[in-house]
């Protein structure tokens, strides 16, 4: 069974806004 | 066939054909006569006429064309001739025949750069010491064989026309058995010019009957002249082995028609992108063409390295330069960080290397393995990428921590 690929809008960059990639 | 390649198409060496390099070349003279005309001599009738052009004319046993200097009244005086080859040419003998008789005193110089620096190949004098400075037939040793020498052989007065001046380049020096390993040689035949200065003609008694060779410290008020029939330069076009003919460029200037992948007026350096190995000349025993450098078919360029070279037993010494298709390497022959080798493709294809394309949450960093392709994942992410969670694992809210374990 495969997982599902990481899906970018469920993570939370408020403390990581340097870190954001370019999407 | 080609004579620079064998009948399997193995390179090897090949040179051009022994001609006389002087026929149909230009001779400057510092005197001719006929100008003004004289009795014998007039620049302006061609039945009378004797320009330098008649020293590498066709010459008949029938009809001897003859350079003619001026009337001279004092000796001694030089006059020269300057033979301009237009390239480098492996010089193995020059040759003068007279009209007049001999010179007492004869030199023959070499030029290697076209006419700006020259240095002596031979003198002829029934006395050496006292004109050139030279003792009389000197043995030549390994030690001097790039030095000129001085004979009173080919001096005599007679015959008076006819006579021959004929200095071969190669005669007596013992490295001649072995010109192919003496650069010391190859390097003494090879002319870009020939000069012949006449210092001094056979003694001549004046009107009151005196021998004034010697008395007056070698000066002669009798008239005299030189004559010369015949100029020729025997030898080969230079090109190191790597060529069969010469040919005239745009330019109209004589160039090697180069083979064995060299280049330059006598294929003296490697063609481009054939730097593997030093350049060298061919040799009856080894073509030593230039070879490619090794890139892959991912390089347009490349230099030679001598460290690599020895370090590889001198087989090798080539290094790309700006390796494409994120290729790597001194023959790109791996891919560059951020790429992975895509071993279903030949290193040769142009899609060789793979970007490893790295999750930007889920992968530590963005360079994978170059022959796997695997990135590094954080703790809990799997896949090539990093792009999912692994068993037992969920995507959390967190891009420092993208997969946390299932409670």
């Amino acid at each position: 069974d495969v997982m599902p690929t990481l899906d970018m809008a469920l993570f939370d960059w408020t403390d990581y806004e340097d870190l954001k990639p370019e999407m | 066939p080609d004579p620079c390649y064998d009948e399997n198409g193995a390179p090897r060496r090949c040179i051009p054909e022994f001609v006389n390099a002087a026929f149909g070349k230009e001779v400057q003279a510092s005197s001719t006569c006929g100008k003004p005309p004289t009795r014998h001599c007039n620049a302006s009738d061609p039945r009378k006429a004797h320009p330098p052009s008649y020293l590498t004319d066709l010459n008949t046993a029938a009809n001897m064309t003859c350079w003619r200097s001026e009337m001279l009244h004092h000796s001694p005086q030089n006059i020269t001739l300057t033979l301009s080859l237009g390239k480098k040419f492996e010089v193995v003998y020059v040759s003068l025949q007279f009209c007049s008789p001999r010179p007492e005193s004869t030199a023959i110089f070499k030029s290697m750069d076209y006419g700006k620096t020259w240095v002596p190949y031979q003198y002829y004098s029934s006395q050496c010491r006292k004109i050139y400075g030279k003792p009389n037939k000197a043995t030549v040793t390994k030690q001097n064989e790039q030095e000129a020498l001085c004979t009173d052989g080919q001096t005599d007065l007679y015959p008076l026309t006819g006579g021959l001046i004929a200095f071969s380049t190669l005669d007596g020096r013992p490295s001649a058995q072995d010109f192919d390993n003496s650069p010391v040689l190859q390097d003494w035949v090879t002319a870009t010019d020939i000069r012949v200065i006449f210092s001094r003609p056979h003694v001549f008694r004046d009107k009151g009957g005196r021998d004034n060779d010697e008395e007056d410290g070698g000066t002669s008020s009798s008239p005299y002249y030189y004559a010369v029939g015949e100029l020729q330069v025997g030898g080969r076009c230079k090109c190191n082995g790597h060529a069969s003919r010469c040919v005239k460029d745009k330019e109209d200037k004589l160039v090697c028609d180069c083979k064995h992948n060299t280049e330059g007026p006598e294929c003296d350096r490697c063609k481009p992108f054939h730097y593997d190995r030093p350049w060298q000349r061919a040799n009856t025993r080894e073509a030593n063409e230039c070879l490619a450098c090794n890139c892959n078919l991912h390089a347009r360029r490349c230099r030679f390295n001598m460290e690599l070279y020895k370090l590889s037993g001198r087989k090798s010494g080539g290094v790309c330069l700006n390796c494409r298709h994120n290729t790597a390497g001194r023959h790109c022959h791996y891919c560059k960080e951020g790429f992975y080798r895509d071993l279903s493709k030949s290193i040769t294809d142009r899609k060789a290397c793979k970007a490893c394309d790295c999750h930007p949450v889920g992968a530590a960093g963005k360079t994978c393995n170059q022959t796997t392709g695997q990135c590094p994942c954080k703790d809990g992410v799997t896949g090539l990428t990093c792009n999912r969670c692994a068993k037992g694992y969920q995507q959390s809210r967190s891009p420092v921590a993208p997969c946390i374990k299932i409670p």
